[in-house]
């Protein structure tokens, strides 16, 4: 269809800090757009009291979780100047639908 | 989701899918497709959203191609999401891991069918050569069923939506129908990135939900293409 697009193509290298590698794709995004985005999303998936459940367990995320992907999230929140729990909870959304 | 593995006259295969998710006037901004780079190469490739690190479409060139589909209520709420979280693979970091580990189709389809993960799930996976597509069904603790493509029998594609393959998908929520009279429609010499991205493209299959579609060749890695779908 002509009206479809082609999404950005960005690169992730994966040879620098894992809290890095996405701050280059993220330059090309508003971030106050993508903080009200998250805001949306998440507070329409994820019922309130299991915030502060995910905020505790956040602080100490590369317990159980992959190191790499743990980092890539601490990453992403500071870039966007979110709580890395409201960057892991994100990172959930999918998944929640499953439940 | 729709996933669609088919393979062509020539042995070649194709691999389609449909996001689909709520949020589409959100997420279309955010659609991103990525490649990961290692040692400067391009080790593997997908379509993700961005601030979400998991994948839910990928290719590792000339080796798979996989999607993810929601498999939808198969566990109970969130005690058991947070119990597992702590012992299991997100979906979406399981694509990412097995993108970048596995080696071939079939070490690809034994890592995302043993892996233990936190939710059901259908993998969807397309190789290089002749019948080599397959359906997962993922419980968390691992395969509930592994459906395979076998063009000696003439099943020369293989649809996932979100139901189990051996069941009836709900009347409200047929999705399955529509894209196999397409792609018997087209037939197997006609299929290509270009024949599947129409069957793709045909409603219900394709749907107001539709975020993007991405059509994926693991043989012919450059013709990797997603297209973000406005609002049919």
């Amino acid at each position: 269809c002509a009206r479809d697009l082609a999404p950005p193509l960005v690169r992730v290298n994966l040879d620098t800090d894992p809290q890095y590698r996405w701050v280059p794709a993220l330059s090309l995004f508003d971030p106050d757009s993508m903080r009200e985005c998250l805001k949306v999303i998440i507070s329409a998936l994820v019922p309130e009291w299991i915030h502060p459940i995910i905020r505790s367990l956040a602080e100490e995320l590369e317990r159980f979780i992959h190191k790499d992907y743990a980092e890539e999230i601490r990453g992403l929140s500071r870039a966007l100047g979110v709580s890395v729990g409201d960057a892991f909870l994100l990172n959930l959304c999918y998944e929640v639908t499953t439940f | 989701c729709t996933s669609i593995v088919a393979q062509d006259s020539n042995g070649t295969i194709y691999h389609g899918r449909n996001l689909d998710f709520g949020f589409e006037d959100y997420l279309r901004n955010y659609t991103i497709d990525v490649e990961f780079e290692k040692n400067n190469e391009v080790k593997y490739k997908g379509t993700t959203f961005i601030g979400y690190v998991g994948l839910w479409t990928g290719q590792s060139p000339h080796k798979f191609t996989v999607s993810g589909n929601r498999r939808a209520g198969q566990d109970s709420w969130w005690k058991s999401a947070i119990a597992s979280l702590l012992r299991g693979h997100l979906v979406s970091w399981l694509i990412r891991d097995t993108l970048m580990e596995a080696e071939d189709f079939e070490s690809a389809v034994l890592q995302l069918a043993k892996t233990p993960i936190i939710a059901g799930v259908y993998y969807i996976i397309g190789g290089v050569l002749p019948n080599e597509g397959v359906v997962i069904t993922r419980d968390r603790s691992g395969p509930a069923d592994i459906w395979q493509l076998d063009s000696l029998n003439e099943e020369w594609f293989l649809v996932e939506t979100n139901y189990d393959h051996w069941t009836s998908p709900p009347p409200l929520d047929d999705r399955r129908t529509p894209a196999i009279k397409a792609l018997n429609a087209t037939g197997q010499k006609n299929i290509n990135n270009d024949t599947l991205y129409k069957v793709l493209s045909v409603e219900p299959v394709l749907n107001v939900h539709t975020i993007y579609t991405t059509i994926m060749c693991a043989a012919q890695p450059d013709q990797y293409l997603t297209r973000i779908r406005m609002n049919p």
